[in-house]
């Protein structure tokens, strides 16, 4: 993904259930969009990185210098969806269930 | 509707009784009823904010059946339920023959012709009554049962009145239940691992029955050292090495953030670094060992 902006941004990212074993019991749906966040929340940071209050100063704080050891703020997931997911339990009962956070709609610098 | 047979503390349960035979389409009464009910749920509920019955989870339960003092009982093993799961509302479906005779046409006569014609039923459908017995009178309780092996059971009977009504055969329409219900625990971290993740990727020995077949099969070995509370708090190991004198607990100095095992981990000093042996010795019998001595001294400067 060379052509990715190396600002923190989502990345694309297709999780196939299979691919991490859990297609045995899994019925639906056997692949979904989750996505990822990446990139730097470097100095200064753009509104398109929506970094909360705290990012901005820890960024500032960072970038003088007068506090040693003060990283960049993180890309992390800002908002996310939930994912209906129909499975068999143990007893190979199919439940449905809606997973709240399983896919990145949103990044931010936090 | 039916009192809540799982008690206050699970939360309010209307059980619905519905009749979904006559909806049945032929090509759908060969496929298992209970699967493509719950397919017709998740495409339902699979839409971004849905919440199937206000909460997060739908269970489906099969009837088995067992004849109980010649009379046809059906059982639901609800052990699967977690503590977790609020249940908010159950639905009991379930299949019944019409037994009534072929519904007849009426002739559309030539003079009305604006008259649509009608089928008409020449009688009522059997009643059927809904029966859930219970060894212990508690109607907290009512139908639940414990099974031999523990198993949480709900035992459910479909009485139709008549006084030999036989010994229904197996069919695909065998009776079933569905839990809607709010997992509490869904929003905790890992829940989705909890829940679907049936192997532990760091366990030694074999897999438990129904793993991924594709797990590996050779017996791996552990090399994580005994997992201990912070760690598993998502917290740094260590921090409850921490001086017990510290002025402010909840403020924590840099360097008593990175003892114990992160000090093995530090890099080997380089020869300019070594050469600093002396300044080392006294920085080991200092309190700041982890912190840099010329940042400090800069600091001290200004």
């Amino acid at each position: 993904q060379w052509a990715e902006p190396r600002v923190c941004s989502r990345r694309y990212l297709k999780v196939d259930f299979a691919d991490i074993g859990w297609n045995e019991w899994i019925i639906l749906p056997k692949s979904f969009d989750a996505y990822y966040c990446a990139g730097v929340c470097e100095f200064p940071m753009p509104k398109i990185v929506r970094p909360s209050n705290h990012a901005t100063i820890q960024s500032i704080v960072r970038a003088v210098g007068i506090v040693p050891g003060i990283p960049e703020p993180c890309c992390v997931p800002d908002k996310m969806n939930s994912l209906g997911v129909l499975f068999l339990d143990e007893n190979r009962n199919v439940v449905l269930k809606v997973y709240p956070n399983m896919s990145v709609e949103t990044c931010a610098c936090r | 509707a039916h009192t809540s047979p799982f008690g206050p503390s699970r939360g309010s349960c209307h059980l619905a009784t519905t009749q979904s035979s006559h909806a049945i389409t032929g090509a759908t009464r060969q496929a298992d009823m209970v699967a493509a009910h719950m397919l017709r749920l998740y495409e339902k509920y699979s839409r971004r904010g849905a919440r199937p019955g206000g909460g997060n989870t739908v269970r489906s339960f099969r009837a088995r059946l067992e004849m109980v003092d010649q009379k046809a009982v059906y059982f639901f093993n609800l052990t699967s339920m977690q503590d977790s799961e609020m249940i908010l509302s159950a639905t009991f479906h379930f299949y019944s023959e019409p037994r009534w005779p072929r519904a007849r046409e009426v002739p559309c006569k030539q003079w009305a012709k604006n008259v649509s014609c009608r089928l008409l039923p020449a009688g009522l459908p059997t009643h059927q009554q809904l029966l859930f017995r219970s060894l212990s009178q508690n109607t907290a309780t009512q139908g639940l049962l414990r099974g031999a092996d523990g198993e949480l059971l709900l035992s459910a009977q479909l009485d139709s009145g008549e006084k030999a009504p036989g010994v229904p055969s197996p069919s695909p329409h065998a009776p079933y239940i569905l839990i809607y219900a709010d997992d509490l625990a869904i929003s905790e971290p890992n829940s989705v691992a909890v829940t679907l993740q049936r192997y532990d990727p760091f366990q030694a020995g074999d897999p438990e029955p129904g793993a991924a077949p594709n797990s590996s099969a050779d017996p791996r070995v552990r090399r994580a050292t005994q997992a201990t509370g912070p760690l598993q708090a998502n917290e740094l190991p260590g921090l409850d090495e921490r001086p017990a004198h510290a002025p402010h607990a909840q403020h924590y100095h840099k360097h008593e953030l990175w003892p114990g095992p992160f000090r093995t981990l530090k890099p080997r000093p380089g020869r300019k670094d070594r050469r600093k042996k002396g300044q080392d010795v006294f920085m080991a019998s200092s309190r700041v060992l982890d912190f840099d001595e010329k940042t400090m001294q800069k600091a001290r400067r200004k």
